[in-house]
């Protein structure tokens, strides 16, 4: 009924342009905007290598090594869906026969939710993939984000860069990947971006403003350090589906902690779902 | 010792590979039945836990057993579906209060009542086509209950689930409830 699709409630703004891109995301409390220029699945092709661990050693289980800097968009096109309800306003995006992801935003929330699903990544091309979900913003981030070490202590990153010697740059993707446990955030003076993960997952900034998670991949080749085996889960006819979740925070970075902290938490300590079947009415029951 | 099969697995699949998922196939076959037979085993810890914590004054009645549905990630549990009454036992293992929400797939409509006998206000919204798409989901759910649990530190609310009326539900959405597609 609407051009746009709009997920709004008292504290975050969410807004998609009608082609199912997302455009911004503002924080109404604090009055801190932050556009998104992209958004959206891409994909590497993992180099192929010559099963050797030298020159050219091939993406796989281990290694991480695509044979270009630019991951292409898995699709020129989406479709979007908004659903809007008094307990949840959605927004569903799908790319195409793989990669989908549902973009959620709960009453009284200030988290957003993003639900990935990507998979089985198609392999008739013959040609290794690795899925990373991209989040473009105007963010100056000046070449720094931030990972947590297992969960705990959060570093400094700083692209090309490594603080106990001196760096020379020959993958500028993989060289810059780091383990995402829990979290990664890109900040400037006023500005914050935080993404909580539901999983380990690995992850960069390659630009400024740019967040990068790897969510999926498929390999053709080993990587002769040991596994033996490509990571292409053969045992499924069609490979796997994988469908996970980022928490989405806009804070500025003085208060950021206080969000994703507490978001972290309810993340580790959910609560735990049961169900039962009792054949009594509820009066009965209860 | 219930618990210590899932101990043992969760120990195991500490490992770097394991975490990572970077494993021989086999290798991962074996984490998901460790894991698996270590959480079916820990069931009955979460039985014997709730029959301490919701005791009967009617002792003639048997115990409800509870289960988990860990497929719900894609909208999916089977011991529900197209059940006339079932009810959900959220715990919370944190020492606040929270709000959690919570998707519960379903093939009928439901009126959800907490424990003191109110109505819980929820959101049937459809399942979404990507979900009902994805290889091996068995269900035949394709909408979803949605709503807001406040839960108690270190405790637990149950939800009561009773079948407004026996049709079957189609992928009708309710007039207060606006869709765009584009």
């Amino acid at each position: 009924k609407d051009d746009k699709c709009i997920l709004q409630n008292e504290y975050l703004r969410v807004e998609f342009d009608c082609q199912g891109n997302l455009n911004k995301i503002i924080n109404l409390k604090k009055n801190i905007v932050v556009p998104f220029t992209a958004q959206g699945f891409y994909w590497y092709t993992s180099f192929a290598g010559n099963n050797s661990r030298a020159e050219f050693q091939a993406s796989g289980a281990y290694i991480f090594r695509p044979n270009s800097s630019d991951p292409q968009p898995v699709s020129t096109k989406r479709s979007i869906t908004c659903i809007k309800t008094a307990t949840v306003q959605s927004a569903i995006i799908v790319f195409n026969d793989w990669t989908s992801q549902e973009i959620n935003l709960y009453d009284n929330a200030n988290i957003l939710e993003v639900e990935w699903t990507v998979g089985p990544i198609p392999i008739d091309d013959n040609i290794g993939k690795e899925i990373i979900l991209r989040y473009d913003t105007d963010i100056k981030s000046q070449s720094k984000f931030y990972t947590d070490a297992n969960g705990r202590e959060v570093l400094e990153r700083i692209r090309d860069y490594r603080p106990t010697w001196n760096y020379s740059k020959v993958e500028s993707v993989s060289g810059n990947y780091y383990p995402i446990n829990s979290r990664i955030w890109i900040k400037e003076p006023n500005r914050q971006f935080t993404i909580l993960t539901d999983r380990s997952e690995g992850g960069s900034s390659i630009y400024d403003g740019s967040i990068e998670i790897m969510v999926h991949r498929r390999t053709f080749y080993d990587d002769a350090l040991g596994v033996d085996e490509p990571l292409n889960e053969t045992a499924f006819d069609d490979g796997l589906v994988v469908r996970g979740r980022h928490f989405l925070i806009i804070e500025s970075p003085a208060s950021s902690a206080l969000y994703h902290r507490v978001g972290s938490q309810q993340l580790y300590m959910h609560p735990l779902a049961t169900y039962a079947l009792p054949q009594l009415s509820y009066v009965n029951y209860s | 010792n219930s618990i210590f099969r899932l101990s043992e697995a969760m120990g195991v699949v500490q490992h770097h590979d394991a975490v990572s998922g970077t494993e021989k196939q086999e290798v991962a076959f074996d984490y998901a039945m460790r894991l698996a037979e270590g959480i079916d085993a820990a069931v009955d810890v979460i039985n014997k836990a709730y029959d301490k914590l919701l005791p009967k004054d009617n002792q003639s009645l048997p115990n409800v057993p509870q289960f988990l549905c860990q497929l719900t990630n894609i909208s999916e549990c089977l011991p529900i579906e197209g059940q006339d009454r079932f009810t959900l036992t959220l715990w919370n293992p944190t020492g606040h209060t929270i709000s959690h929400h919570v998707r519960v797939p379903v093939t009928k409509n439901y009126t959800i009542l907490d424990s003191t006998g109110h109505v819980i206000l929820a959101d049937l919204i459809p399942i979404s086509e990507p979900t009902k798409k994805i290889p091996g989901r068995k269900s035949f759910a394709m909408n979803q209950l949605i709503f807001k649990a406040i839960l108690p530190a270190l405790g637990f609310n149950t939800y009561y689930f009773e079948v407004k009326n026996n049709t079957l539900l189609t992928n009708k959405i309710n007039d207060e409830q606006e869709i765009i597609i584009t």
